[in-house]
This record gives structure tokens, sequence and C-alpha cells, in this order.
């Protein structure tokens, strides 16, 4: 419950001491204080809500990465290989989720798209991007008969599900594109550049990792205005009806293709960097025969 | 004898060295914003620099000669037990807009203690 990172014992402790008058021992706890949050690079004393979501993926990035962690976790499969490079120059890993009020869906015979606003204003100047990376998760596509047990993908989100697919094994096309501006026309599409594609297979639960690296490093550092991705996703195409439908909300790029409410916060879009601020040499990632 | 081996034995254990420290977040009340680690091993530095200043003790020049000098006059305090080497650990924690980072902070961890 303290106000600040100094616990109110220590604080009580010392302006009971004696030694100053209670002025001086207040601005001495108070510079003290922002000693205190300069060494964690904060502005104030985080006060994170219960709702607040760790991302399992940060989690195994710290198994993974950290210094005094066990390494015993294996690098997620789904880890991009760029980030994986990208880690071994970071000492900073940050991860956000999109402003879901500033989404905007659309799907239409076979393609879906999907925009996405990250707010990045909390990255310190000081810090360089070296890479970024668009984590899309993607329930697999299933038969009629056999509806996803969420728990089940969930539980195992980074890693390819055992779920037996009945589909007919359609290969989708993602495309990640960095949004310029706004459409010339109200109906019109965004300005936008296309920053990674992969071709998928529908028969494996998995998360996709795209390098947006470009884009987040140019909005990051000023040199260009952030508006967003847009996600667009190629469907085998169906001739409509409840096929086309199971097809087109299994990549998991809102909210509303969701149907386990519960799991949506680890199942959500997720953008993660990899930055360095000048801060001693010490990287995140060593491989091990550096180590 | 045996007094004075146990007398040396007791001015050994008095001597600059590393000491263990396990500074847990929840005792500081920090564990509210840090997800991981619970905690961590710190260490810290303490203890005698004695004259004459065994080569274990990892001193500096300048640490040798002002506990010469102290040797004669103890006006002049010997040198102190700081740490000589200090490592990095990694946190992840909530910052204050509830964002999940994952950063190393440099010089958390003594690994070392020396005359300086």
């Amino acid at each position: 419950g303290a106000a600040g990172l100094i616990p109110e014992v220590g604080r009580r402790k010392y302006s009971e001491s004696g030694k100053q008058s209670p002025e001086q021992s207040e601005n001495f706890l108070n510079e003290f204080e922002l000693r205190l949050l300069n060494m964690f690079g904060l502005k104030r004393r985080p006060n994170p809500s219960r709702q607040a979501v760790v991302p399992q993926y940060m989690v195994d990035l710290y198994h993974m990465h950290s210094v005094n962690g066990d390494h015993s976790t294996k690098r997620p499969r789904s880890m991009g290989r760029h980030a994986e490079r990208a880690a071994s120059k970071a000492n900073t890993i940050r991860s956000f989720h999109h402003e879901e009020s500033m989404e905007a869906l659309a799907s239409l015979k076979g393609r879906t798209t999907q925009q996405f606003f990250f707010n990045l204003t909390s990255i310190p100047g000081e810090e360089l991007i070296t890479s970024a990376e668009l984590r899309v998760y993607r329930d697999q596509v299933l038969g009629a008969t056999a509806a996803p047990t969420s728990n089940t993908s969930y539980n195992r989100s980074n890693s390819s599900s055992t779920k037996t697919s009945t589909s007919a094994g359609g290969i989708h096309r993602i495309n990640v594109y960095e949004v310029f501006g706004a459409p010339a026309s109200p109906r019109g599409e965004p300005l936008t550049r296309l920053l990674d594609t992969r071709l998928v297979q529908d028969s494996l639960s998995r998360w996709e990792s795209f390098d947006v690296s470009p884009a987040v490093s140019q909005w990051a550092s000023g040199g260009r205005h952030n508006h967003g991705f847009m996600v667009e996703v190629f469907h085998p195409y169906t001739q409509g009806g409840e096929e086309a439908q199971r097809q087109s909300r299994h990549i998991r790029v809102s909210r509303s293709l969701h149907e386990d409410q519960d799991s949506w916060p680890q199942a959500r879009p997720l953008l993660v960097t990899y930055s360095h601020d000048g801060r001693g040499n010490a990287v995140l990632h060593r491989d091990k025969r550096q180590a | 004898a045996g007094h004075r081996k146990q007398r040396r034995k007791h001015q050994h254990k008095a001597n600059c060295r590393r000491h263990e420290l396990d500074v847990d977040f929840s005792e500081v009340g920090w564990n509210e914003w840090i997800v991981a680690p619970p905690g961590y091993h710190a260490f810290y530095c303490h203890g005698v620099c004695p004259f004459p200043l065994a080569d274990h003790l990892n001193s500096t020049n300048h640490a040798i000669v002002q506990t010469l000098v102290n040797s004669v006059n103890s006006n002049i305090p010997r040198a102190c037990c700081v740490p000589t080497e200090l490592s990095p650990i990694s946190l992840l924690y909530l910052d204050e807009y509830e964002k999940v980072i994952l950063k190393n902070y440099q010089d958390m961890v003594v690994e070392g203690c020396g005359c300086r």
C-alpha cells in the first residue's frame, strides 16, 4: 500500500530517527524515491489492477532469456527467428496489446482485414528499438463435427495443438501491412505498405510471428507517424455458408472472432518490441556457446 | 598456542568478505508490480581491511598504502570493504501503464568484495 517505492516502514523509521528536521528528511526521502524510480525507468510507482494481464509469451521469454533464469524453457517454436536474434542485442523486451476501441474489422468473400493500433508512447526516448514482432494466434479450423476446446488450445498457446482437423487442409495467406494514412475515400482502403506475409496451413493451432521492425522502430523514434497495422487474411474460398464463416474466424485478430471470452486476454494479438537503453552491456539473450 | 589460534580464526572471520543477503520483493512491497522473480540473492560486503592486507582481499595499491598509514597513525581510517564486481538481474514486471516489460538491471548482485 505504499504510495512510492520506499516501504512505509523504512520511510517512517528514517523520519523518526531525528537525525534531521522533518522537512530535511522528507526532502532526502523524496530525492531517494526519485532515484529508485529512475533506476527502474519508472515515472511513478506501478499500481497494477487485478485484471492486468501478463502474456504467457513474456513469461516464457523471462524463463528463456533472463540472466537469472534457469534457461530451462526452450525457445517457443512460434518465436520468430528475427526476434531471437533481436533479443541477443536487447536489454529490454516490451509487450503491448492493441487499443480495441480503435480496431476496424472487415470480412468479405474469403478476405478478412483487421486494423490495429498499438500505443507505444510509454517507450522511453532513450531506448533504441532493434526489432519488433506482431504475434497473432491462429486456432485450427475444425470440421463441423468437432468444436475447438479452447482450454486445450489456450493452455498450449505456443505449441501446435493435437486436435484432429477434418477440414480440407486449406492454405491461408496472412499479410501484415503498415498503415500510412487514412483511406482516400470514406469506403476505400487505407494507404498501406507490406511488412511481412506468410502462407499458413490451417490444420495447426499456433501463434504466428510477423516481423514488423521497420515500422515500429520508425514510430518509436518519431521518424514516422504511428497509424497502426492492417492484418489481411485470405481464406481458401468456399461457397459461403457455415464453412466460410468458420474459415474466416480462426485467425484471432478480434475479440468478436473468439468464442471463449475468458481466454481472449491470452489469445489476443500481441506486439513485442526488443530494445536497448544504452545502460550496461548485459543483453537478455546469450546463446549457450557465448555463455 | 590454542588461544592464539582461536584469535587468528576469529580475526579471519571478521575480515572483508561477501555475505548472504536475500532480497524478498514482498518484504519491500514490490511484489505487487514485479511478476518474476519473487526475490533474488543480492549479497553484500562487510568486514575489516586489516594490516597487513592479504592478497586475497582484492585491494588496490591505494588501499594498501592507506592501510599502511593507518597502522602507524590511527587518525587515518582503514580502507573500506566494498563490492568489486557486480552483475545484472532480469525483472519481469508491470509498469505504471500496466504494460508488461522484461528488462535487465545492471549492478544488482555482488559477485566479489575487496578493500578499496
